[in-house]
């Protein structure tokens, strides 16, 4: 999995759609002065990956994430955050059975090598008759996570814009860190805290590892 | 299971130790299980003594040198289980400049596996990143991201 | 006694009002008595809108906005009953630099009565402080004082 | 009461004697790379105020804060901090009842005026005959407050010298928020934390100043 975008709508001070872009590798640094909601980026990615606790989230109640108004704004009905990942090893499984043939189809038909979409194609339908149209080795499979918030507390998940149970966004990212000990997401101020927490506390980050 | 817990304890251990090096400048880093009746039970003790000190409890080490410790123990977790992205809120704040030096690196390091998110105050974290956003109210109460830079090309509003 | 505390409360009230406008560059902040059967038990609620913000709980505020109410709750204390000194540790450590800056001001003007002992990593609070100390570890593990600037004449090492 | 000198010798990472000079009044900062000793000087003056608690100094047991040695340094025996105050009050008290008195003198004898000492001397010996030796508007009363603990638990504090009781020091700083609730020593990390402890906890510092 890598990371493409992460998108926000009326999520705390987030009240119009916004969003990041990443290349799936490397640092992006978010920076502006106290108070302009850098931290509330940090809170939406928590939120997404299914954050039960509100006051993780700094908040009194889980309607704390919602967009509350301004002196010029109305508050919003509704909380919106999107997760867009690149499912790197999606292509990986359904080729492996089919892999070994094709390989054997591209000796006969021309030359081989990843990432020659069209040549592959070719030689595919020339001998075997089946055909992969995603199998293109540029196209991975996007993945998209979201969740939503009404006032009126309704609250779903959605995955690739299906609504779907917490359950399944958290298989999804089993054994990345990003489970409810995530080791993944270090909030303001928590990084002097975690060797001061007890002994047995500290067992829980390595477990959510193992 | 424990066999699991083991084995990740293990091999976090052997990470730990290179990436306290690494984030001290020398010194050792190292964790050990706490006596428990029962080894599920069992806690985890760290132990870290920065260049040139002797080997102590980590409550008698400064303010900095615990976020540091934190910081190694965290990408020692990291290297063993990479995650898709990762997130740091301004940890670099009890830093001095040369510890900075040492966290950008090693974040750089790791990043081609994993995108790291970086919040920071630190001039000197934001030029170890190629890519930079800014968040804005110029409208009270009403966050905006702007992208400063983006490996170098040119800024874009980042709305739709 | 409780007379005492309640005309210090007041007292103290209206100098928060007036030091978070000062740090803040505008806003509105209050300290509030909760509710209580007896008055004595009483806690303080805070009350912190800053410049451009609906009035809110302190809990929604960033980590800048809580560091920088807490500093001028300190300093409307401080009004009231100043100290012969005053150590401030890292408080800078959260903020962006145009806090820092309304925050030495602040200890600037409050400077005369009382000596502030600023322990800080930021160059912007060093510049504002007309005297400095450097801590070094050249032996490891021991440290030593010398003084770096003293109001603009010769640094001398500060030992025996 | 203002400021003078900081000295500490065998507190913590300080093993050599060393001392801060201070003028009463202004900024002085205090800077460093992490772990050189910066916060160990907050915790001197801490300490040497009276506080009882290890683990506000950051340690397990009073013993943490005696040096411990280092590869080339054996452990000392004893930690110990003074803190030179001006008590800018004391030539209020004695002078009040005569200073009225001594006003009336020098309009027969010279120059009125504050800080005019030798004019001050020759007039009130011409007519009243009393002698006030530490009168001298430029003398002081200096002040030293000193803790000291030993290896063996043993622990005394001093007051110019002579050794006294907690409470004597306490009283010293009745009401100037150096006392046990101190807001006049801000520990690192603790800033972020004021805010959000309980109401009731948040009292305390109004208490402290009332
Ligand atoms: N539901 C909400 N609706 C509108 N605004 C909100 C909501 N929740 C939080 N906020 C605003 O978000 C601001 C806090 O943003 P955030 O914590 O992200 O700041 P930050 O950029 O991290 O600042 P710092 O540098 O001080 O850490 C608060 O001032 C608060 O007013
Ligand atoms: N009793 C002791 N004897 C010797 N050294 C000690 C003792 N107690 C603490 N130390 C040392 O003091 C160091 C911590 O110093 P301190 O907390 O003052 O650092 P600092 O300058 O505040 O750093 P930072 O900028 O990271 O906050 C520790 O590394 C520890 O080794
Ligand atoms: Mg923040
Ligand atoms: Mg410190």
């Amino acid at each position: 999995l890598k990371l493409k975008k992460v998108e926000l709508v009326g999520f705390k001070s987030f009240c119009d759609r916004s969003e990041l872009l990443f290349n799936g590798g490397g640092i992006t640094a978010i920076v502006g002065p106290n108070g302009c909601g850098k931290s509330n980026i940090s809170d939406a990615i928590n939120w997404v990956l299914g954050e039960q606790s509100a006051k993780s989230l700094r908040g009194g109640s889980m309607q704390d994430v919602i967009f509350n108004g301004t002196r010029d704004r109305q508050p919003t009905g509704m909380a919106e955050v999107s997760l867009t990942l690149i499912d790197t090893d999606y292509h990986e499984e359904p080729r492996d059975e089919a892999e070994a043939v094709e390989a054997v189809v591209v000796m006969e038909g021309g030359e081989a090598g990843p990432g020659n979409g069209t040549n592959r194609s070719n030689a595919t339908s020339g001998t075997i008759g089946h055909r992969y149209p995603h199998r293109d080795k540029g196209e991975h499979r996007e993945v998209v996570v979201s969740r939503r918030l009404f006032r009126s507390g309704e609250s779903e998940y959605l995955l690739n814009g299906k609504v779907c149970r917490l359950r399944d966004i958290q298989e999804l990212f089993m054994g990345t860190g990003l489970g409810p000990e995530s080791y993944a997401i270090i909030e303001q101020g928590r990084i002097g805290q975690i060797l001061s927490s007890k002994p047995y506390e500290r067992r829980a980050l390595i477990e959510e590892a193992a | 299971s424990r066999q699991q817990f083991n084995e990740a304890f293990e091999a976090i251990n052997v990470n730990f130790q290179e990436t306290f090096r690494t984030l001290f400048g020398g010194g050792f880093g190292m964790m050990r299980l706490t006596e428990a009746a029962n080894a599920a039970d069992a806690g985890i003790d760290v132990i870290a003594q920065p260049p040139g000190k002797r080997l102590q409890n980590v409550l008698l080490l400064s303010g900095g040198e615990k976020a540091l410790t934190a910081l190694a123990l965290l990408f020692a977790i990291f290297r063993h289980q990479p995650s898709p992205f990762c997130v740091l809120d301004e940890v670099d704040a009890p830093l001095d400049d040369s510890n900075i030096g040492r966290f950008t690196e090693l974040v750089r390091q790791m990043s081609p596996n994993t995108q790291f998110i970086v919040i920071t105050h630190s001039k000197k974290t934001m030029e170890a990143a190629p890519v930079l956003y800014g968040v804005t109210m110029q409208e009270p109460g009403i966050s905006k991201l702007v992208s400063v830079k983006f490996n170098g090309s040119q800024p874009h509003a980042a709305v739709n």
